[in-house]
């Protein structure tokens, strides 16, 4: 159904072709199928793919840079899948927890990169509508009484006013304005130094996770920055099974 | 039908999308 030719700076090819739920990952210059993934209700699962018998095993300093080429291409596509706005649909992107950590092992290529609907998203985080309305409606609040100079600060009101809204539900379902230390994931003073500073969480027991970033104007949530947001969540919070960034 | 589009990403990476 789709092809995506990813052409990094130094111009190594990833292709990533996706058939339904299905993923395969190439290399764009041999054509050697790399990885094929299956997206399932558990996030990506690998799947099994010819592979030949005379193909030379791969040291592993050689895997772990093909994983790490592999990330950087997904990543990329990610990014461009998640500033398509006019399409219908959420980008999405899973690959399992050690994929993230810079350094880590190698093990499982199973990562999927693609648009998932509206009505599974609504599945997974179902306050999502409800943040964005809520988001919308405090901007546009802000915006008709004025008085708040720059833009910097129309966007410093609105998240205040969001995240107070949200504290006045009273609601554990939502919470809003907390930090946790990068490395460790542990809840620490709201915008302390070298936290993620967090806007609202929607924690969906048992098995998920959704991180909302509120964002003004021009800005958009980098795909580094969303991969920082969700290590620390999932150190937060281990062994969910869905992790999930919602740009608002 | 058959769609192609080309987006420069911030990193500088490339990406060529087809779709059918």
């Amino acid at each position: 159904d789709e092809q995506h030719t990813v052409t990094a700076p130094d111009g190594t090819r990833t292709v990533f072709e996706t058939s339904g739920l299905t993923q395969t990952i190439r290399d764009g210059g041999s054509g050697e199928i790399l990885s094929r993934s299956r997206l399932t209700t558990s996030g990506a699962e690998p799947e099994a793919f010819f592979q030949s018998a005379r193909a030379p095993q791969r040291l592993p300093r050689e895997l772990k840079r093909l994983s790490d080429r592999i990330l950087q291409a997904a990543i990329s596509l990610f990014t461009t899948e998640a500033i398509r706005r006019n399409r219908d649909g959420t980008a999405i992107f899973a690959a399992p927890a050690s994929e993230y950590i810079p350094g880590d092992a190698f093990n499982d290529r199973a990562m999927w990169v693609g648009a998932v609907s509206q009505r599974e998203l609504d599945r997974l985080c179902p306050r999502n509508a409800e943040i964005q309305a809520l988001a919308k409606s405090t901007a546009a609040e802000v915006r008709a009484l004025g008085g708040y100079g720059t833009e910097q600060n129309f966007g410093n009101i609105v998240h205040r006013i969001i995240a107070h809204k949200i504290k006045s539900m009273k609601d554990p379902g939502l919470i809003a304005e907390v930090s946790y230390a990068a490395e460790t994931g542990i809840g620490v003073h709201y915008s302390s130094g070298q936290s993620i500073r967090l806007d609202v969480l929607e924690p969906v027991r048992p098995s998920t996770v959704c991180v909302y970033d509120h964002k003004m104007g021009k800005a958009i949530l980098r795909a580094v920055r969303a991969v920082d947001i969700i290590t620390a969540i999932q150190k937060h919070y281990p062994g969910m099974r869905n992790y999930i960034m919602i740009e608002v | 039908s058959t769609t192609q589009e080309e987006v420069v990403t911030a990193d500088g990476s490339r990406v060529l999308s087809i779709r059918i």
